[in-house]
């Protein structure tokens, strides 16, 4: 329909994110902006911490950031 | 905006808290 969302947060896109590289909360936000799923910030925060919670990425420090991430 | 981004990331981060 015209007015669905052009991005989906779903557990399973944030795994392919994170599987492809590293990435911070910040670098996450921002392949889910508000604008492009429809949903709230608070939407938003909401469900990407209950996915990164399920998908448990491994973690490390680049440059002094938290980044996470995935292995196939 | 970009202090938008900021305030969804430190949100972010605080639920993450006890997992992180």
């Amino acid at each position: 329909t015209p007015s669905s969302s052009d991005v989906q947060l779903t557990e399973e896109a944030v795994r392919r994110y994170l599987i492809r590289k590293p990435m911070t909360t910040k670098d996450l936000l921002k392949k889910f902006q508000t604008k492009r799923t429809g949903l709230s910030s608070e939407q938003t925060v909401n469900v990407l911490a209950q996915i990164l919670k399920r998908l448990n990425p491994e973690r490390k420090n680049v440059n002094d950031k938290m980044h996470f991430y995935l292995t196939e | 905006s970009s202090s938008e981004a900021d305030e969804m990331a430190a949100a972010l981060e605080a639920e993450l808290n006890d997992f992180m």
